[in-house]
């Protein structure tokens, strides 16, 4: 899989339609304290099929919709579309072989999340198993949140040793 | 599934022991699945000791020394089955000058070693001038975020000037 | 007993938004007692909303933004009983530039108000620049640390290069 | 109180005599990775009577001994000593008023700790208490261990009342 660019509106501070265009190598984000940084890593754990709040820092998933400022009212949805190239992947079931992936998840409050591939309405275990067979996800060790290295540190051994499950 | 454990834990504590001396310049490192008979209900402990250093219990390291040995670790894993992203959320925060480089090294060495594209979030600026490119996240309007790419001359200038 | 935690709580808390309000440039915080009718079994709640953006649970804030805050209570602790000694290991690890000269400001008004001596353990170059003196702990020999003294014009030069 | 020198003997790293001068204002503490400085303020905490070993994160309170390197033998002792000035604090009993106070805590392995306040023999329980009367101690809200931040982000709201402790 090569995972080429994110989209995301009204993802927690992320109002306002922003594509990510990812390309190989190294890219870096950069910004001062608040501005958004977590907030768009998050955007990819989400659309991954995150099923865990807590993980994106909230007290329930709706935390994730953007919830408006001092000058703009909170909004009902988000939505995060991965863009990806299948490119050495299995077919996923039920789709014809071809190059490109799109994966898209929205959450409406009090209706919680829709996924889709390709347009076609799928559950959430569908997208998790898409990334798992390509060797990610949003669990995947290669996902290091921001604090998770002191958690690693602070694991009871027992809890560590999920990280080895990736490699397995 | 308990053969397949314990082969991978083969693989990615070869690749442990060998990631950790070379961050470190030198020491030893190794892991260990302890405390069952049955790998599924383990635990991994982690044996480190830097150069120069008597062998510790991981909580005497200190902060910069503990986060990359668990940056070893996760890499080990990294390396067992690389992924087609990774992505690291200021990790280089507990590090010195001399290991944000050796970190950065380590970065381009994976680069060139896999196919997988590296998101990296921080706030050194050592880390960002050794980045293929930059993206800024700024709030112009407060509570919204906003996308930009930063030019990596212009980086020292944009650098959380905002 | 609780006569006293509840006079303090309210001098706290009034230090506490001032602090707050002060490191951020704006936005409110305040503290809460909650969850008992016994305030020496009650729970400390933190409120914050950043400048111009909503009021959120603590857990959505960003790793700066939750270390700000969690200085301005400690700062707001201290000013209600200054202690003569006042040790920060590491505390401007998560911060931005503009968040750590905030920080140093922080300080040197503490130093100002007070009588108490601050040990400020550091790896930031900005920090650095404005203590009063610096001392350098090294490793000359491995596994043995040694503290020398280290001249503010030096810093730079010194910096971690060791 | 003013705490004006901390001297250390097998502490840690720091198994060398090293005397730390501690002036008006603001001190840095600088150094790379792993050399030490967190050693240095743990020392601080020690001779105040800091009962717990996982709060040096030791395993047992010998770990603050000086184990050895590649190169030295371990020591079987450690001991740091405290120089402060009295000024304004009233005289713990079993003292004549004066102006200096001179307080040690050394540990030999198999043996624990003894306590000194100007050379006279006390408990632990004597130190901590002069320590609280001067409003400081190996558990005050000031010293701020590297980390306890993201704990105090993380506390249950029970634990993080305790902070307000020191304000009382
Ligand atoms: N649902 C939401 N709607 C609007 N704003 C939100 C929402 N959820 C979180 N935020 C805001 O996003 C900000 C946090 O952003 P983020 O964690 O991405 O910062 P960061 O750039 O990673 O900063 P740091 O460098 O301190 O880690 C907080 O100020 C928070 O109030
Ligand atoms: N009893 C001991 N005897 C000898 N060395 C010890 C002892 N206890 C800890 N150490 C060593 O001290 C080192 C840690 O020192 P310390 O935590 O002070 O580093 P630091 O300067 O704070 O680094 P960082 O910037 O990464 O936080 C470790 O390498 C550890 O092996
Ligand atoms: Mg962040
Ligand atoms: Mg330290």
């Amino acid at each position: 899989m090569k995972i080429n660019r994110l989209r995301l509106l009204g993802f927690k501070s992320f109002v306002e339609p922003t594509d990510v265009v990812i390309e190989n190598g190294l890219t870096g984000i950069v910004g001062p304290n608040g501005c958004g940084k977590s907030n768009l890593v998050e955007a990819l754990r989400f659309v991954m099929g995150e099923s865990s709040y807590k993980a994106m820092r909230g007290s329930g998933m709706e935390d994730v919709i953007f919830s408006g400022t001092a000058n703009r009212p909170a909004r009902n949805t988000a939505e995060v579309t991965l863009f990806a190239d299948r490119a050495g992947m299995p077919t996923p079931p039920g789709f014809s072989a071809g190059e490109d992936l799109q994966i898209s998840r929205r959450i409406e409050r009090e209706a919680g999340s829709a996924y889709r591939i390709n347009g076609k309405d799928v559950r959430a275990r569908d997208v998790q198993l898409l990334f798992a067979d390509a060797a990610t996800g949003a669990h995947s060790s290669a996902l290091v949140r921001q604090g998770q290295i002191g958690e690693i540190i602070a694991a009871k051994p027992t809890q560590r040793r999920q990280i080895l499950e990736d490699a397995a | 599934g308990r053969e397949r454990l314990l082969a991978a834990f083969e693989v990615v504590n070869g690749h442990f022991e060998s990631l950790f001396t070379h961050l470190f310049g030198g020491g030893a490192a190794e892991l260990m699945l302890t405390e069952s008979d049955d790998p599924l209900e383990a635990g991994l402990e982690i044996m480190a000791r830097p150069p120069g250093k008597k062998p510790q219990t991981m909580s005497l390291l200190s902060g910069g020394e503990q986060a990359l040995t668990a940056m070893a670790l996760i890499f080990a894993v990294f390396l067992t089955n690389p992924s087609p992203i990774c992505v690291l959320d200021e990790v280089d925060a507990p590090l010195d000058d001399a290991n944000v480089e050796r970190f950065c090294a380590l970065l381009e060495d994976m680069r060139s070693r896999t196919e997988t594209r590296f998101i990296v979030v921080t706030h050194n600026p050592i880390t960002m001038a050794r980045m293929d490119r930059l993206f800024g996240v700024t709030m112009a309007e407060r509570g919204v975020s906003q996308l930009v790419s930063v030019d990596l001359q212009t980086a020292e200038r944009f650098r959380e000037a905002v």
